[in-house]
Order: structure tokens, then C-alpha cells, then sequence
């Protein structure tokens, strides 16, 4: 229920493929690199997924989750805060 | 304003908020410059602070916010004017620098990405430029300088997220800073730029991987990799250190190469806080963390181009 970061290191050229196909084709965010370009085998990846994406795809490669509450961590950093002293 | 102010992220507005009332609240040592304005014609603000009045004297200048959605670099932004105006003369390093130095401040290089990521796609990276013959939009104003301007590591397709622009400085922003650092060049002597994430050090060049002319001296014990030992050893953290090319990849266009290029030898881009866990999504307790351990590194290398 929660966008979700995931850092994915691709051990084969078809897996580098596959990575530049996901962060390019769907509705993704690539952390690190700054490009699909720079994908390559043994480069750690780190790529941001929202939600209702999450729910449409599998990738057949290992992953980690680095971060599974994206959505509220954006939100704790855009509170409107009415205390605020200033 | 309360220390909490600087532990916490901030809307654009806020933040031009904040800088006319520092101007405001510190006459004699703060002024407001406007340096141009962006491509949905916002303005660019640099705030220069400067201690002693009489003849000018050597400078820095730092910018941050180049790419939208790294907000941990405005934060650093703040958090240094803050640490300039409340420790002179109470922090050897700072008063020192200040002694020395006039400092120059852009809070935010790129206020249309900065406000789209708190009102849209907190994701986006680039400029908000439309690009006249595609649909896509923004240019990687870290690709939009003319230093080996759309090599290898840039993309000529305004879709991309490295897309490099039409021209070199054809974006309003990079063309504003360019503008503004050609005409002060001869005082400007150190010069940083502030990103995240990744927690590097990092030095020209990155548009190639051949080694800047004082590479020895930069990456030196008494530069980077002295500035790195002092995070780990205050704030046990490790941050890498080296040529941008070589330490990470290819990526021409860059601002810190084309200073360099410029004739400013003390050129630096930081990567702050953290290593991938949190990236641009940095929880605002981390934000006194990334900026002390940033303000060290920036200390620790000013302090050593005083004294060259």
C-alpha cells in the first residue's frame, strides 16, 4: 500500500536490460544512476516504485527493499506545521 | 527564527520568505543580489555575506538545489547562513572564513523543479523548461555547462533525466550562474556545489577521466581527503573522495568543471547524506547530521585555500 525504494544489482547483461526497460517504460523513478544509461552488471540500483505500480509488475531479479514507506515519509516532510514559531 | 526552522524542509515560498527576512534582520552583513530568474521566470536570489566594509575581498560561493528533488541541499544552504550569522566570533572556523572571505549564497538554482517536487512529482530532477520541439520537459542543469557539453554521460533527448539542453547555457538558471561567475571570477577563488546523495567529495573532472592540473592538491591530505577524515572522525560517517568521472561515471556539463575551466582551481561538488537508504526521501532528523558533516568538509577545505 505504500510506494516503496529498491535496490537491485544486475548480475547479467539480461538483467541490466531488463532494469532499463522497467525504469524507462513504466511509471518508476530512478534513484541511482541519474540515467538508465548507466546500468550496468554488478551496479548497485536504486529505484523508487510507487504503489499502484508495484502491484502491476514482477522483475526476475533479487532485490532488496531499502525503504517500503516512501508515501509516508514524503508526507511527514511536507506537514504543514501551524506551530512553527515563525 | 528558532533552531527547529533548520531541522525541518521548506516550500519555495518559505525559503524566499526566509531570505528577505535575513536580509532584513542582518543589514550590515547580508545582501540580497538577483542574479537572473528561472524559466517559469522565479527569481534567483544569492545572498552575499560579508564581514568587514572597504575594498572586496576574495570570495566563495556555494549554490544548492541544482537538481529538484535533492532537498537536503537547500537545507545545507540554510543551515550555513544560519551557522555564518549565530557563530562569528564564537567559532574559530567560521570567523576565520568570514575574516577572509565574502561568501555567496544560492539557496535554490532551480526553484520551478524545487516547487514541483512539493506540489507534484516529488521524483522530479531536472529544470522545468519546454523544450520547443518535443513534449518532454526540464534540462539536467548539471548538463547544461560548457565543459565537454553533451559527450559521453549526457543525452541529447529531452526526455531523459541527463538531457544536456539545446546549447550550453541554454537554460535561464545555469546561464544566470555562468553569467554571474564570469563577472567575479577574479575574486571568486573556491567554489562548491551541494547535491545528494551518496556522501562524496568530489572534484573535476567529471566530463572526462583525465586529472585537473592540481589533482594532487585536491585530493591532498590537507583537501578532500582531509575533510573526509574529519567527518569520520567527528561524525563517524564515511565519505568517499576523488575525480567525479573516476569515482563515479562520465558526466559532462557539469558546473564545478566549467568553474574550474573558468580559472577557479578550487572547485568541489558534495554529495551529501545518506548512502541509498533514505536518497532524496532524507527524514528531517538526519538534516542537523548531513549539514554538520557537510559544514566540516566546507570548513576544513576553505580554511586551507585561506591559507594558500
Amino acid at each position: 500500500n505504500s510506494d516503496q525504494v529498491l535496490s537491485i544489482t544486475p548480475k547479467t547483461q539480461e538483467h541490466v536490460d531488463i532494469l532499463k526497460n522497467v525504469s524507462t517504460q513504466y511509471e518508476t523513478s530512478l534513484w541511482q544512476p541519474d540515467s538508465p544509461q548507466y546500468i550496468q552488471e554488478e551496479m548497485e540500483v536504486h529505484l523508487y516504485v510507487p504503489a499502484r505500480t508495484l502491484n502491476t509488475f514482477s522483475v526476475h531479479v533479487c532485490f532488496r527493499v531499502l525503504l517500503a514507506n516512501a508515501k509516508e515519509l514524503i508526507e511527514m516532510q511536507t506537514k504543514n506545521e501551524t506551530t512553527d514559531p515563525r | 527564527s528558532s533552531a527547529s526552522y533548520y531541522e525541518k524542509y521548506h516550500s519555495l515560498n518559505d525559503i524566499y520568505f526566509w531570505i528577505n527576512q535575513t536580509q532584513q534582520d542582518n543589514p550590515n552583513i547580508v545582501k540580497v543580489i538577483l542574479i537572473g530568474s528561472s524559466s517559469e521566470k522565479r527569481p534567483l536570489y544569492v545572498l552575499k555575506l560579508s564581514r568587514n566594509k572597504g575594498p572586496e575581498k576574495k570570495a566563495m560561493w556555494i549554490d544548492c538545489g541544482i537538481h529538484a528533488r535533492e532537498w537536503i541541499s537547500p537545507a545545507f544552504c540554510l543551515w550555513f547562513v544560519r551557522h555564518s550569522l549565530s557563530f562569528y566570533g564564537q567559532n574559530q572556523d567560521i570567523t576565520h572564513i568570514l575574516d577572509n572571505l565574502d561568501v555567496y549564497i544560492l539557496p535554490v538554482m532551480n526553484p520551478d523543479g524545487y516547487e514541483y517536487t512539493w506540489t507534484t512529482n516529488r521524483m522530479w530532477r531536472k529544470n522545468r523548461s519546454v523544450s520547443k520541439s518535443d513534449n518532454c520537459i526540464g534540462a539536467d542543469l548539471n548538463r547544461n555547462f560548457d565543459a565537454n557539453w553533451c559527450t559521453e554521460g549526457a543525452s541529447d533527448d529531452p526526455c531523459s533525466e541527463i538531457y544536456c539542453g539545446a546549447f550550453p547555457e541554454s537554460e535561464p538558471e545555469s546561464q544566470s550562474v555562468a553569467h554571474f561567475l564570469r563577472s567575479h571570477k577574479d575574486s571568486v577563488k573556491l567554489y562548491f556545489s551541494i547535491h545528494s546523495y551518496s556522501q562524496m567529495l568530489l572534484f573535476p573532472y567529471s566530463c572526462t577521466l583525465d586529472e585537473a592540473e592540481n589533482h594532487n592538491e585536491l585530493v591532498s591530505l590537507d583537501m578532500a581527503q582531509e575533510a573526509a577524515q574529519k567527518i569520520r572522525r567527528y561524525y563517524r560517517n564515511i565519505y568517499k573522495y576523488g575525480a567525479g568521472g573516476k569515482t563515479i561515471y562520465l558526466a559532462p556539463g557539469g558546473s564545478d568543471d566549467w568553474v574550474y575551466n573558468l580559472g577557479i582551481k578550487y572547485s568541489f561538488t558534495f554529495e551529501l547524506q545518506d548512502r541509498g537508504r533514505y536518497g532524496f526521501l532524507l527524514p528531517p532528523s538526519h538534516i542537523t547530521q548531513a549539514c554538520n558533516e557537510a559544514l566540516t568538509a566546507l570548513k576544513t577545505i576553505a580554511r586551507k585555500v585561506i591559507e594558500k
